[in-house]
């Protein structure tokens, strides 16, 4: 599969960029969290497209950004 | 309490609606 760039992205629909990007980081935030990946990525959707185009490309940004959601909805379940 | 459903969760091949109210 080819890498998703911002050049890429920037030429599908607005809405289409979030899915596209989703589509790309659910294996690997399924890696890091199984029961929880489909949560994470409704919520990191919500951050900046370049910002998810980097935590594709950077293990320890989605590492550091998997690990901050993760403490929110816990604590927002407890 | 119950289980809360907040944030709706995102399927791959589903297509993603954002996180508005559902």
């Amino acid at each position: 599969q080819e890498p998703l760039t911002a050049s890429i992205l920037a030429s599908a629909p607005c809405e289409e960029q979030k899915q596209m990007l989703g589509e790309r980081l659910f294996p690997l935030i399924q890696a890091i969290h199984p029961e929880l990946a489909g949560k994470i990525i409704s919520t990191v959707l919500e951050i900046d497209n370049s910002e998810l185009l980097h935590m594709l490309q950077s293990p320890e940004s989605l590492h550091s950004k998997v690990d901050e959601v993760v403490a929110v909805l816990q604590d927002h379940k407890a | 309490g119950s289980s809360i459903n907040w944030p709706p969760e995102f399927h791959p091949g589903v297509p993603w609606k954002g996180l508005q109210n559902i």
